[in-house]
């Protein structure tokens, strides 16, 4: 689980990216976020997965107080259940699709043979076991996007932290993917996933409504 | 107007990103661009806007045979008159949101102060007057995405290619974006929009569909 606590995100010279926000994600809770451009979800979502620092306020993930851990402390919570999806990729420029996934389990301590057959499992999830050996720059928008959901996925994590993951992608590819999001969640992962697209964020349990850097509504629908 | 003559773009290892490609863009023309992730979108854009060259075929922009251009003259096509839109954006990182955008113009030989004006002119049409001062990382997904547009569009070039304008945005911002290339368009520019939103496509008076690497379509719906 994680949770925020009267946590407010300012920058120099007077943003306020998020002001007074308080909120609880549940073990195996499938959530998203929306909200207009500069809102304030994609600093919500790296504050609840230890990239980046509050202002004010506490983040504690399973059970731990992230202000209180080294950055040691703070990058083996993340290697050990966090998988994020970026909204720019940041995929590594020089490395094939299969090593960039491969990343994704750096931290298991696997030989290299081991983690390049998880990474290509992971790429036949997304549909693209054959361009394994392409670099980011020999692939399209939608395609490095995919291999960025591979990399947060490859290992497994018990949170997932989706940032616009079908942004770049068309209906049908990006129904793949939710497709995909939907089935770690079924297997126990918590899912939280920050979208613009009207049909996925109505399709979600929850929806935490972002506005000017603070929660507007925290909407869980009935039955869906 | 923009021309593509049995135009192939292949890269090695056998990806054929494009196969016999004949397509005509009239000047103060709208249209969509629109298919699957990898089906060759941009490749096509790219094209279109000179920034690659084809393996196979011809393109023609203003009249001029791209390929018995030299390098300076083809950067001089683009300066005179191509806005783009790039998937990534590729904003100059270091870089204020007012000189980013003031790039946009740079081949006019205006002195920096003039550049500026007209910069701050177009960030006010994308409602980002009050970043200005800030660069790429500290901005949002979206508010680069934005920063991109002011970008493409302040020097009222005759061809717009734009690559998932609205992307990164939410529904409203993304209606801003598409208000101002129509209002573009309307004034005389040739407006082309690769889009994987079903509304936006809808919207647009002609929708050409691309599957793997080929027309599969050129839909000029009637009275639209
Ligand atoms: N340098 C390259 N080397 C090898 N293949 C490439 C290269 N650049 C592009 N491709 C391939 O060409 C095909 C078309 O790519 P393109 O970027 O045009 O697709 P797209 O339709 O824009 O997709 P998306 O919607 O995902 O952005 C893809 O399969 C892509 O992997
Ligand atoms: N380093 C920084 N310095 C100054 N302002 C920043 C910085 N990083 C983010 N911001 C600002 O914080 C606000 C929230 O940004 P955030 O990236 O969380 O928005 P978002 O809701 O994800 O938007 P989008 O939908 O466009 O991706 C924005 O106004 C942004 O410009
Ligand atoms: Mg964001
Ligand atoms: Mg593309």
């Amino acid at each position: 689980a994680a949770e925020l606590d009267g946590v407010a995100r300012h920058y120099p010279g007077g943003v306020r990216a998020l002001d007074g926000v308080s909120m609880r994600i549940g073990a195996g809770e499938l959530v998203g976020i929306v909200g207009p451009s500069g809102s304030g979800k994609s600093t919500l979502l790296n504050l609840l997965g230890t990239l980046d620092a509050p202002t004010e306020g506490s983040v504690r993930i399973a059970g731990h107080d992230v202000g209180a851990l080294s950055d040691n402390g703070r990058s083996a919570l993340r290697a050990q259940g966090i998988g994020f999806v970026f909204q720019q990729f940041h995929l590594a420029a020089n490395v094939t699709a299969l090593d960039n996934v491969a990343d994704g389990v750096l931290y298991t301590g696997l030989p290299v043979r081991r983690r390049r057959e998880q990474a290509a499992a992971a790429l036949r999830r997304v549909g693209l076991a054959d361009r394994a050996g392409h670099r980011p720059h020999e692939l399209s928008g939608g395609q490095q996007q995919r291999i960025a959901i591979a990399r947060a996925v490859v290992g497994d994590p018990a949170l997932i932290l989706a940032d616009e993951p079908t942004g770049a992608l068309d209906t049908a590819s990006g129904e793949a993917v939710i497709r995909l999001l939907r089935g770690l969640h079924a297997a126990g992962a918590a899912v939280v996933v920050i979208t613009h697209d009207r049909e996925v964020a109505a399709g979600l349990p929850r929806r935490i409504h972002v506005q000017d850097g603070r929660i507007a509504a925290d909407e869980r629908p009935a039955h869906t």
